[in-house]
């Protein structure tokens, strides 16, 4: 049931993404603050399938060359393709402080045992600026075969983006930055290189008391 | 007109993606 409903391929479904602040209250505890959050879910039949987008009103926000997102959606395969909206918290109290952790933690579960590649492009204006790739082996557990990226720190661009967005005064021009900021995750096979699951992210600012929001769609091509 | 030049509002979007959830 999930595959159409959540962010799932016919071969991976991711069950979580969180990115999030770690700061210590003292030596014991620490207060977690998520800047987005893709919590579990569990959608069933009677479920609506997800609205889709039409993949070519975002290929200019993403990299458009050679292994761009329209080439990635020529290969295939269709249904492993995803847009996010993110709604993110900004509300938490940033200070420069090295006890501080920035990190991105995401789950993945499949049917099959395989080795899986993750590519996060950060971009600017649609250019990627900076990417991250981190290969993850499965772990059999209840029946089926589970990928952690646990704990994964942000980098430096990232945070002093968050910094210097924090930075600005006012909410509408936040997401004035933020609409030529995204990020294109690419999760594939690392022997067959086929992709399992591609998701493309945009932001705003959250204006909501209760923390990070999202949309997510299905991208198509009519 | 690039597409690159026109701004997310005018392009054919769902109206939920200028509609922040509103759950706790």
């Amino acid at each position: 049931p999930w595959q159409g409903r959540s962010i799932a391929s016919s071969r991976l479904r991711m069950l979580e993404f969180s990115a999030f602040l770690e700061q210590p209250q003292d030596p014991e505890t620490f207060n977690k603050h998520l800047f987005v959050h893709i919590g579990q879910s569990n959608p069933t039949f009677s479920d609506p399938y997800l609205e889709a987008v039409d993949i070519r009103q975002i290929y200019d926000k993403f990299p458009e060359k050679k292994g761009g997102l329209k080439e990635l959606f020529e290969k295939g395969p269709p249904n492993a393709f995803f847009l996010v909206k993110f709604w993110a918290d900004l509300s938490a109290n940033l200070q420069d402080d090295s006890s501080f952790f920035y990190g991105v933690s995401s789950q993945y579960e499949s049917s099959e045992n395989m080795i899986i590649t993750s590519s996060t492009k950060v971009c600017s204006f649609g250019k990627q600026v900076v990417e991250k790739v981190e290969t993850e082996y499965a772990r059999f557990e209840n029946g089926r075969y589970v990928f952690r990226i646990h704990r994964s720190p942000l980098c430096e661009y990232m945070i002093n983006f968050i910094h210097k967005l924090k930075h600005l005064p006012e909410k509408y021009m936040m997401n004035s930055v933020l609409e030529n900021f995204t990020i294109l995750q690419v999760v594939s096979n690392r022997d067959t290189l086929e992709t399992l699951l591609c998701v493309a992210y945009v932001f705003e600012v959250s204006t909501s008391e209760h923390g990070a929001q999202h949309h997510i769609y299905r991208l198509v091509k009519d | 007109t690039k597409q690159d030049q026109v701004p997310m509002r005018k392009r054919q979007l769902p109206a939920s993606f200028w509609e922040e959830p509103r759950l706790p």
